[in-house]
């Protein structure tokens, strides 16, 4: 473990804490995009499979288990609890355009063809791309709550935390893992302009408007 | 080939 790591997985855990807030607050989702909340679960259940069979650390599965739970406790609250402040109208992005080639990307390009290694390219992969029904949905609304700006900011963040957490292991460990580099770079990148307009607008206590 | 490391990272 390291500090950029470390630093990541808080700011991960922030973004979850803080869209929960959000709706339990507001007792709404709206904003929200159902679909990326659903392709997040979809993400934790194919990676953390491993969660009962190879143990790390008591932080590493509590952690798992935080993620996994959070993230079911969020589409339930979506899609049944607040289902009425469901923007469906314009959560339309097709998911399957995602979900499809992610999933035969990973049958292609991975370390070892076994099932758990498949699954966990596969998350890696989705995670990669998993904002953008969000990000369509914003363009498409043309706008986004502050708290939910700070849900992105806090996401975005997490894995932007986690490549120079990869630097660190590359120079200190030794370490390095191409696809997850590679996927982290290319989630990352996807936040670029989210960032841009939260740096430039939201720190100075405007709402963001898109598009910019 | 490098041994099954552990995956250690969320």
């Amino acid at each position: 473990m390291n500090i950029f790591r470390l630093i990541g997985d808080m700011s991960h855990l922030l973004a979850i804490i803080l869209l929960l807030l959000k709706m339990w607050k507001t007792r709404s989702c709206a904003g929200i995009s159902g679909k990326s909340q659903i392709l997040f679960a979809l993400v934790f259940a194919s990676r953390y499979l491993d969660l009962f069979t190879s143990f790390v650390s008591v932080y590493n599965s509590v952690m798992k288990i935080f993620f996994i739970s959070t993230s079911l406790l969020t589409v339930y609250l979506m899609y049944f609890k607040f289902r009425a402040t469901y923007d469906s109208n314009h959560d339309t992005f097709r998911v399957e355009f995602l979900v499809i080639p992610v999933g035969g990307l990973a049958f292609l390009v991975n370390h070892e063809f076994s099932p758990l290694e498949i699954l966990w390219t596969f998350s890696i992969y989705l995670e990669s791309v998993a904002i953008l029904p969000q990000l369509f949905m914003m363009s498409k609304t043309g706008e986004a709550e502050t708290i939910t700006s700070h849900y992105l900011f806090a996401l975005g963040s997490y894995r932007a935390l986690y490549i120079l957490n990869w630097v660190y292991r590359y120079y200190f460990e030794g370490f390095f893992d191409l696809i997850a580099v590679v996927a982290g770079c290319v989630q990352t990148i996807l936040y670029c302009d989210f960032f841009y307009l939260y740096i430039t607008k939201v720190l100075k206590g405007k709402r963001i408007t898109l598009p910019a | 080939c490098n041994h099954k490391k552990k995956k250690d990272e969320l």
